[in-house]
């Protein structure tokens, strides 16, 4: 699972 | 950015303005759940608190204050200036048994026991139950309004199209949160429910 550095979703 | 990211953001805006302008020109909050607006300022105060530490872009930025103001401005509008409309004995959820469960839970099963990470994940859950004292308060009353059952309908498809954005994002970036995608996968099934019983 690669999760997102910056959490680009609202 | 993809189409079912972008649809599924319009329908959440448009879900909170639905629901503003309906309290709006109706002077009134009769049938709207105020411990489930209460909920939503939970989810996105514990959600967007990266908004001081982390930019995204414009259009991230003015999602989260836009959803941060109108959430509490909803709250203004039922529980100060509409407040003799608010139908608060049929709003009798107890909204700490769906608070507790959700923070007990993100210390438990979070992606980083931080601050920040353990917050943003206590707001996907909370937001993925947060409608349950709204449902409660329609399946106590009866009857919602032709207008709550639009707000209804624009608020669970928001999450239902995220659905489709993860399954997009999983097929061209090889990206996926499970914790998202989990909770996300509950909120829409409680929306489904909802609508397929009413």
């Amino acid at each position: 699972e690669r999760k997102l550095e910056k959490k680009d979703e609202l | 950015m993809n189409i079912f990211r972008l649809t599924g953001d319009l329908a959440h805006l448009l879900a909170i303005i639905i629901l503003l302008l309906k309290i709006w020109k109706t002077r009134s909050c009769a049938g709207i759940s105020g411990k489930s607006q209460i909920l939503f300022a939970i989810v996105y105060t514990t959600r967007y608190l990266d908004l001081v530490t982390t930019y995204v872009s414009a259009y991230n930025t003015l999602m989260k204050i836009f959803f941060l103001a109108s959430s509490y401005a909803t709250l203004y509008l039922i529980y100060i200036k509409f407040k003799a409309t608010y139908d608060h004995n049929h709003d009798t959820f107890r909204i700490e048994f769906l608070i507790l469960p959700a923070f007990i839970l993100a210390l438990l099963i979070n992606h980083a026991f931080t601050f920040l990470e353990v917050l943003w994940t206590f707001s996907i859950y909370l937001e993925s139950v947060a409608i349950l004292p709204q449902l409660f308060m329609v399946s106590k009353t009866g009857e919602a309004e032709s207008i709550t059952s639009h707000y209804l309908f624009a608020l669970g498809s928001y999450r239902a199209l995220y659905i489709l954005n993860w399954i997009y994002r999983y097929a061209t970036e090889v990206h996926y949160d499970l914790i998202a995608i989990v909770a996300g996968i509950v909120q829409t099934v409680l929306y489904c429910d909802f609508f397929y019983l009413y």
